[in-house]
């Protein structure tokens, strides 16, 4: 464990509980994607197929469990509770994310570190999670506004990828043998797409004005 | 060995 994994698992952390307090306190999912929602849960369902099998360490067993927990309970909010369900803009939220989960899967088929079940659906959730926060991105650019906790929310989220490639930087330096370019290159991918968030984010704080994507 | 199997990030 390095201080740019622990940050990054931190932050990470500390997205979807902002995410989870937004939507338990203000009763709202306005301006999320339940369609991101249910690829992360997805992405966490595939990539800790190994929670009970093989045992890493309590802090690993611990994060797993709050963000398979955390991740399932947004999409329960938001597909089930009654009051917040009525704030899911279902029109907007359009993105045909099946259309993400099938080339994940060709590509882990196809592309991965070892052809075992548990492999292929741990690869199939790192690509999955590279284009898992598409669907989300689409709504902001067809909402338009970001409120604070979503902007949040979905810098926290980029933050996290970004700490975590400075981890395999350290670790690649730091270890021999541990070379991981799958990894390496859908991490890569998913902070790219965070980028141009980034940049409107970045302007809109230091404009001190409210975040507008563009068009 | 099995440590680098195991994927140990999450």
């Amino acid at each position: 464990m390095n201080i740019f994994r622990l940050a990054g698992d931190m932050t990470h952390l500390f997205s979807v509980l902002v995410l989870l307090l937004k939507i338990h306190t203000i009763k709202s999912c306005a301006g999320i994607s339940l369609k991101t929602q249910e690829l992360y849960a997805l992405v966490f369902a595939t990539r800790y197929l190994d929670i009970f099998t093989d045992y890493i360490s309590l802090y690993n067993t611990c994060m797993k469990l709050i963000f398979l927990g955390s991740s399932f309970s947004i999409v329960w909010y938001i597909r089930r509770h009654k009051i917040v369900r009525r704030s899911y803009d279902k029109e907007q939220d359009t993105f045909r994310h099946h259309f993400l989960i099938l080339p994940c899967i060709i590509l882990a088929l196809l592309i991965n570190e070892k052809f075992t079940v548990k492999e292929v659906m741990w690869t199939f959730s790192l690509y999955l999670e590279a284009v898992a926060i598409l669907p989300q991105l689409v709504l902001l650019q067809r909402t338009r506004n970001i409120d604070n906790l979503t902007g949040q929310y979905i810098f926290l989220l980029g933050a996290y990828r970004s700490l975590y490639i400075l981890n395999w930087i350290y670790r690649y330096f730091t270890e021999q043998h541990y070379v991981h370019w799958i990894t390496w290159i859908s991490g890569l991918v998913q902070t790219l797409l965070y980028a141009d968030f980034f940049y409107y984010y970045f302007h809109s704080w230091k404009n001190n004005e409210k975040l507008q994507l563009p068009a | 060995d099995a440590k680098t199997e195991n994927h140990d990030e999450l």
